[in-house]
């Protein structure tokens, strides 16, 4: 038994349960916060076989990889003259997790 | 010394708690989310010597384990009519953890 | 790699958080409840090299030793006939973190 500690974005969190759940591996959320920006972000708990790890990181390189998502920002912000201007879309950096795989000595259910 | 790891529904976590410590054990508190059932649940940190860890694991046991509860629904739904109905006990299953070991290489107390 | 694992006083957290950020160390905050006093405080996760262990376990130790510190109260009572007194300072112990350190099999940043 292994148990997989994953520290993802907050945005990532829902389709990552999802697919566990999914693939048929149980999972724990944990509401967590980055030392550095300070943002809210998620951290996981994944209790799993030994030879279920490999899926299971898998599992959340398919779902956390980074990559560039184009977002259009949501309010257009117009000027104090009332006049305001077409937002562009711009690229930005998503996704992303940091994933410890500690060792189970004694995994119990009761 | 150990680290024990135990998910656990959120009504068992004040009775756990002072279980534990009435027999001198010292946890800390998480509050978590289930990845299926996504309802707010609790993960329990209790470090404690290795020749402990049984006893730590009877008190989870003894205060987690799966139990029948007879609850009695507490808002008598009543119809469009105005008539309402007695509202009938109700077998449900509550309880369980889900514990894990992990082995400490190094404890600290500042 | 190692996973530090530290439990700590609310208001050490901001300091320590940004003692190890300006080391160059990564952490995420969970926030937590003692078991004894079912007060508020903080869990911080700290994954780092395993050489490294010992420096981190410095900045834990000169950020949050515990210490003495003098304390005015903010509200001076006043009685109900009006009259108030003039607050002393009070000596309390504050500080501390309890640590573990756990060993990480597997290191995997997506
Ligand atoms: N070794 C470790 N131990 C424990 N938790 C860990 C960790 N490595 C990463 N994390 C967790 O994962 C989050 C994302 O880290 P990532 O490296 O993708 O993305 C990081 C990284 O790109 C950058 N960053 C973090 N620390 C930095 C530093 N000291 N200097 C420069 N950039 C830093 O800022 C992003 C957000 O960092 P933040 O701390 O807010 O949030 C971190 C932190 O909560
Ligand atoms: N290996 C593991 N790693 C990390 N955390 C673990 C874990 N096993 C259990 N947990 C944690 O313990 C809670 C209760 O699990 P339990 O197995 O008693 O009770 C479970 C189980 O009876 C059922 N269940 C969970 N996943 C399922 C799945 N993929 N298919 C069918 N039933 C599932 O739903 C109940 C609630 O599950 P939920 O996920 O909401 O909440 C789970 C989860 O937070
Ligand atoms: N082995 C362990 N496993 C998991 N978490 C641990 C731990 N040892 C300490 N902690 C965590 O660190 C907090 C501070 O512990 P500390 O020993 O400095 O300070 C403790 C200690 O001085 C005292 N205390 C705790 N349990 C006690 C007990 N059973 N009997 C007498 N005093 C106790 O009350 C203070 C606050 O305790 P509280 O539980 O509220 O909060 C604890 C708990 O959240």
């Amino acid at each position: 038994m292994k148990l997989v500690v994953a520290v993802l974005q907050d945005k990532d969190a829902p389709d990552l349960l999802q697919a566990l759940v999914d693939s048929g591996y149980r999972a724990t959320k944990l509401s967590s916060t980055g030392g550095f920006l300070r943002e809210g972000n998620t951290t996981l708990l994944v209790g799993c076989e030994s030879g279920a790890v490999g899926e299971v990181l898998d599992i959340v390189k398919k779902v956390c990889r980074t990559r560039e998502q184009t977002v259009t920002p949501l309010t257009p912000i117009s000027g104090s003259t009332g006049e305001s201007y077409v937002p562009y879309p711009v690229e930005v950096t998503v996704g992303g997790a940091t994933v410890f795989v500690l060792d189970v000595e004694r995994f119990v259910q009761v």
